[in-house]
């Protein structure tokens, strides 16, 4: 996921 | 990470473990909604189907392993375990948990961030969990009766995401680039559905009285 993305929340 | 990411799925992590305890200890399910579980398991699937291609942290990948195994013991235990099984409040939990997912299906197909497989499920889980938590919400509020650990079940799911918002209005301010749309709409539909209950729980933490849902 692009930087500062909410993708890397779970 | 920040503080309030990490205590969001902390409080996550402990409502799940809080469930499993009632179940385990109690071995019942009552005021369970198995529809709501089912639904969990399915926004996880959705959502960490990425788990093997998309690497973000050693943190990331356990809690998402965790979280698929957690949920699919719990159905496993709603559905499956002779004795469990029979404590299930089937003529409570009659919510049309399907609308749901098709709702948040077409929704996902309609606004995502890029039409691909992958992105798509992405914001169906988004859709899908914001909604999740209301088989369960109905069903409480149907038999009125909240039991201990179930109130404190639904109250650690309704903290994690309040901590989540925290989590956003931080990141707003600290990151450059956080693209956030869906995931904060999303956010803050889902935890404006536990307000009614907050209300509620916290009167009977000020009374020091038993939780009630008004019918």
């Amino acid at each position: 996921p692009p930087k500062g993305s909410s993708h890397d929340e779970l | 990470m920040n503080i309030f990411r990490f205590a969001g799925d902390m409080t996550h992590l402990i409502s799940i473990l809080v469930l499993l305890l009632k179940i385990y200890a109690t071995k019942s399910c009552s005021g369970i909604s198995r529809k709501t579980q089912e639904l969990y398991a399915l926004v996880f699937l959705a959502r960490y189907v990425d788990i093997f291609t998309e690497f973000i942290s050693v943190y990331n990948t356990i809690m998402k392993i965790v979280f698929i195994a957690s949920t699919l013991a719990i159905v496993w235990c709603m559905r499956g375990h002779r004795v469990v099984r029979r404590s299930y409040d089937k003529e409570l939990d009659t919510f049309r948990h399907y609308f749901l997912i098709a709702a948040s299906l077409v929704l996902a197909l309609l606004v995502h961030e890029k039409f691909t497989f992958q992105e798509i499920l992405w914001a169906f889980s988004i859709y899908l969990e914001a909604v999740a938590i209301l088989p369960q919400l109905v069903l409480l509020q149907r038999s009125g009766n909240v039991d201990n650990l179930t109130g404190q079940y639904v109250f650690f799911l309704g903290a994690y995401r309040g901590l989540y918002i925290l989590n956003w209005i931080y990141r707003y301010f600290t990151e450059p680039h956080f693209s956030r749309w869906i995931a904060c709409v999303s956010g803050l539909v889902q935890t404006a559905l536990y307000a009614d209950f907050f209300y509620y729980y916290f009167l009977s933490w000020k009374n020091n009285a038993k939780l009630k849902l008004p019918a």
